[in-house]
C-alpha cells in the first residue's frame, strides 16, 4: 500500500482490507512500515516501549516470526508492529548491506505458507522503507483520494516503481488502484475518479470507498470499521473491495 | 508548517494563510519544500521541467532570489517552487557539509527585508527537508487534523523539535497549533479538539478551520480559497486565523 501523498487512506485501506479478508477465512498479515504506527494502533497491537518491532527486523536482523502478533478478537489476522524506533531506520538503512532487500529477506525466511495475504502499510514518502516494501512484494496497491492533489504525485510514484522493477524486483506490478474518500456530493470527486479511470482502466477497482465518518471513528476504538460498524457504507465498501481483490488474486 | 502525519492540511494552511496575510497588505513568501509541489500548484507557480527551484538552492547553492516567483494576481505574495528534483534531495543532503543549515543560509543571504512573513510548507516526514525548515525558522506552526490518528505522531514531532533546538537552532519555538478539517457533525472532531487544547493551551489558535469542500476545490483552479470563494466558511476561517497570527506576531 504505497503513495507518498499523505492522508490518502493507505493505513485505513490496509487495516480494513485485511480485516475483511480475514472475516472471509483468509489468513492475513499486516506489516506496519510507518514509524507513526497507525496500523498497529488500529489493530490494537501494542507498539510503544520495548515491543519487538519491524525496526529490529530491518536493521537488527531479528526474525519476523518473533515480532508478529495476533490481532485480538480477529482470528486469522496478524500484525507486525512498528514502534517509534522505525523513524531512525531510513537514515540507518542507507549504509547497510542489501539495504533495499532487507524486508524481502525477512519475509522469505518467515514461514509464510499458512498466510494467504501479506499487506504492507507504507509511510507517506518514497524513501528506503517504501523501497523495501516495493522490493519485497509482487503487487503494488495504490490508494488514491478523490481530491485534486491526488494526481500530482502519481507520476513520481510510478517512475520509482519502474526503477525498482528495473534494478531490484523484476516481478513488481501495479495491480490495483483503490479510490478512497469519495464524497458523492462534490463534483471534484467524480472528476478525479473519471480521470483516474481514464488513465488506469481496469487496474482501478470497481468498488469505490465513500467518505464515511464511521471509518474515521473506528481506530479510536482499536477496531477496523468492519467490526466497529459492519452495516456502514465504509464497511460494506471495504467488504466489496476485498471480494474484488480476492477474485482478481484467484484469476492470476 | 510541519507535521509528519500525512494529509493534515500543511499545504492548504500554508497557501491560504499566505494569501490571507497578503490580502491584508503583508508581503509573504511561501517556500515549497515538498517534492510533490502541491503549494506551487495551488499558487499557480510553474514547477515542472527546467524551472529553477528549491532543490538548486539546497543542493546547488543557487541564490533564493533567483527562484522566487510572484504569484499571479496576488500582489505581495511570492513562492519559491519545488520541482520533482527535490525528491532526491533528502538522500543527497545526507553527505553535504552543513546539511541541516542550507535553507537557513539561503534565507539569510536573501534580501528578506521587504518581507513580513516567510511560510515553509514541509513534506510529511521528519527527514532532512523538514529539519532544514526547523533550523531556518524561529516559529513552528503545526496543523492538526481533527481525526483520531492526529495525536499519535505528535510526541515524535515534538521530540525532534527538542533535538533541533538543543543542537541546531536554540531560537526554535512551537508558537502555533491550528486545528483543521473540523467536522462539527462528528463527536470525534470535538474530542480531538478538546484533547489538543488541554495539552497545548494557548498555543492553539482560537480559530478552528472547518471541513469545507470549497477549500479542497480551490487548488484545481490554481487559487487559494481566499479568492476562489471568499464567502465560504473555509475562507472566512483562514482570514480569522491570519488575523490572529498577525496579532500574535505584533505582540512578540
Ligand atoms: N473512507 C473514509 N472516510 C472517512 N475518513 C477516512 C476514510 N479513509 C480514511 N479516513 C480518515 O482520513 C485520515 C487519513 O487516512 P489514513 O491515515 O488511512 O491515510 P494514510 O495515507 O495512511 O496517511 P499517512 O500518509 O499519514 O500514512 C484518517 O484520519 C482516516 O481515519
Ligand atoms: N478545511 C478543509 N476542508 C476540506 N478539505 C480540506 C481542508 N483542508 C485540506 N483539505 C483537503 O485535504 C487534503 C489534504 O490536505 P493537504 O494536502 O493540505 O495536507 P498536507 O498535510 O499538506 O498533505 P501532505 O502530508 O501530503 O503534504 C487535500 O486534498 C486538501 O484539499
Ligand atoms: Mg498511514
Ligand atoms: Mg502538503
Amino acid at each position: 500500500m504505497a503513495n507518498q501523498k499523505g492522508g490518502v487512506g493507505k493505513t485505513t485501506t490496509s487495516v480494513n482490507l485485511a480485516a475483511a479478508l480475514s472475516m472471509h477465512g483468509q489468513r492475513v498479515l499486516v506489516i506496519d512500515l510507518d514509524p507513526q504506527g497507525n496500523a498497529s494502533t488500529a489493530l490494537s497491537v501494542e507498539h510503544r516501549g520495548d515491543v519487538p518491532d519491524v525496526y529490529q527486523v530491518l536493521v537488527g536482523d531479528r526474525p519476523l516470526s518473533e515480532i508478529v502478533k495476533e490481532v485480538p478478537e480477529m482470528p486469522g489476522l496478524y500484525c507486525a508492529p512498528a514502534t517509534i524506533d522505525l523513524a531512525g531506520a531510513e537514515i540507518e538503512l542507507v549504509s547497510l548491506v542489501a539495504r533495499e532487500a532487507r524486508l524481502r529477506r525477512a519475509i522469505a525466511a518467515f514461514d509464510a505458507i499458512e498466510l494467504d495475504y501479506i499487506l504492507i502499510d507504507c509511510p507517506p514518502s518514497l524513501g528506503l522503507l517504501t523501497v523495501n516494501a516495493l522490493v519485497a512484494t509482487r503487487e503494488l496497491l495504490i490508494p488514491i483520494q478523490c481530491e485534486y492533489y491526488a494526481l500530482e504525485g502519481l507520476g513520481q510514484l510510478l517512475r520509482n516503481v519502474d526503477l525498482v522493477r528495473a534494478h531490484l524486483n523484476p516481478d513488481l506490478i501495479l495491480s490495483t488502484i483503490v479510490l478512497t474518500m469519495y464524497d458523492g456530493r462534490t463534483r471534484l470527486a467524480s472528476q478525479v475518479a473519471d480521470e483516474v479511470r481514464s488513465h488506469f482502466g481496469d487496474t482501478v477497482l470497481n468498488t469505490v470507498i465513500p467518505r464515511s465518518v464511521r471509518v474515521s471513528e473506528a481506530p479510536s476504538y482499536g477496531q477496523s470499521v468492519m467490526t466497529y460498524d459492519p452495516g456502514s457504507s465504509g464497511a460494506m465498501a471495504y467488504m466489496d473491495a476485498a471480494r474484488e481483490i480476492a477474485y482478481r488474486a484467484a484469476a492470476i
